[in-house]
């Protein structure tokens, strides 16, 4: 069982804690701003109002004793970085720490955070991916060159099976997994996932389940 | 080519700005912060510096000819939910929005967002994914309930072949590739991916990519 300590509950942290205690993981809570405290108190293990560059206060409320601390202040980088600091020396073995832009994520590596996250830059690149692309519904980065990607059936791929298809030889890429939907199955199941049956025609609502390199990826859409 | 506008370039916005840009999309960027708009104008193709909420204005600038609009304000659930309705009434075919809250996101799903973002919560979620299971070094969903997944080789697998460990047996599991360094592989390059051999004995460092129900890829864990 691992204990947490989240330092920032604004909209990033708050989740974060809230979403680790709920799945059973022992999480300390910590924000200067008492009406958070206040709200977050029922969803985690303990909720302290202080100040995260307080190394006294930190060490009173056992959050040395931590095995991983998510620095999840985003306004202030003085407080983010001296919150990393403080924590290292404290001895935590992991810190992950907020950078909002990339120079303060080099700054944040050098002074010792283990880990850097940026919610709004992850957030908006995964986004940018799927409005660029909006053919691959989900996707899977094996390397920087390979994917695993799911597509709707192409028009020109009705009707036919994956030997007369021929796709490791045609495009290079292998049908990891179909999604089809039974026949009197209600809206809102979510398709059955399938292994491919080689002999079974493609039928137009099916999703294919992809995995190749990105350049023959996209070739099928 | 798809023609964007992003409203509101905070940190989110102004990411995700750039991002379409750069893949060769037209991208009007909009902000009423005028320092913003100057950084962000060498990147998209036109940053104008107005009032979300201003019909007229969003009019002028050929905000309703786009064919998607990202409404990326933050900390302002009128300005977001009022561009929202100014967007779809000027006939905007797809209006992704932000909501800060579920709250929020209901609401803007009723007056006319056809999808919601919300960029702390989506990545608040991923992190905690990846620290409650940290063995899981990459994951897609397929669905609710089942997964494709990247684990190191279990200790007890090393040295076995497919054949002899006969996961689809013992776990219900399918091994959809397998990542492997080459010997003389410089650090920083990543492993191959390959499809399985079934006859190959896995190795210390091989990362299998797993596929399939989540109660079965977590007991390989
Ligand atoms: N020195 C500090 N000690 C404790 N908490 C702090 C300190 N500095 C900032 N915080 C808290 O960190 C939280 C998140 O920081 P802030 O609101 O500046 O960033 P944000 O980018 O708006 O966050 P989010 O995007 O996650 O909502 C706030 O609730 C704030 O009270
Ligand atoms: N009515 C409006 N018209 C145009 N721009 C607006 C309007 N209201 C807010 N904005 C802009 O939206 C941008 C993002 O909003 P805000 O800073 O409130 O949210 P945030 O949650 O801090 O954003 P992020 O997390 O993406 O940095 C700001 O740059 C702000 O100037």
């Amino acid at each position: 069982m691992h204990r947490f300590a989240v330092i920032g509950l604004g909209r990033f942290g708050s989740r974060l804690a809230a979403n680790l205690a709920a799945s059973g993981h022992e999480v300390i809570g910590i924000d200067r701003d008492t009406a958070l405290i206040e709200e977050l108190r029922d969803r985690v293990t303990l909720a302290i109002s202080l100040d995260a560059t307080d190394e006294q206060a930190l060490i009173a409320q056992g959050v040395d004793k931590v095995d991983t601390a998510i620095v999840g202040i985003g306004n202030n980088f003085e407080a983010i970085a001296l919150t990393t600091v403080v924590l290292k020396q404290l001895g935590v073995p992991r810190v992950i720490s907020r950078a909002v832009t990339p120079t303060s994520a080099k700054i944040l590596a050098k002074i010792g955070a283990d880990e850097v996250v940026n919610p709004e830059d992850e957030s908006a690149d995964r986004w940018a991916n799927s409005l660029i692309t909006p053919q691959f519904r989900n996707h899977l980065e094996l390397d920087p060159q390979h994917s695993i990607v799911e597509i709707q059936t192409p028009d020109d791929w009705r009707g036919k099976n994956l030997i007369e298809l021929n796709l490791r030889v045609e495009y290079n890429i292998h049908v990891v997994a179909i999604k089809r939907r039974k026949p009197d199955q209600p809206e809102h199941v979510p398709p059955s996932v399938m292994i491919p049956d080689p002999t079974s025609a493609l039928r137009e609502n099916d999703i294919l389940v992809l995995m190749g390199a990105d350049k023959d990826l996209a070739k099928t859409v």
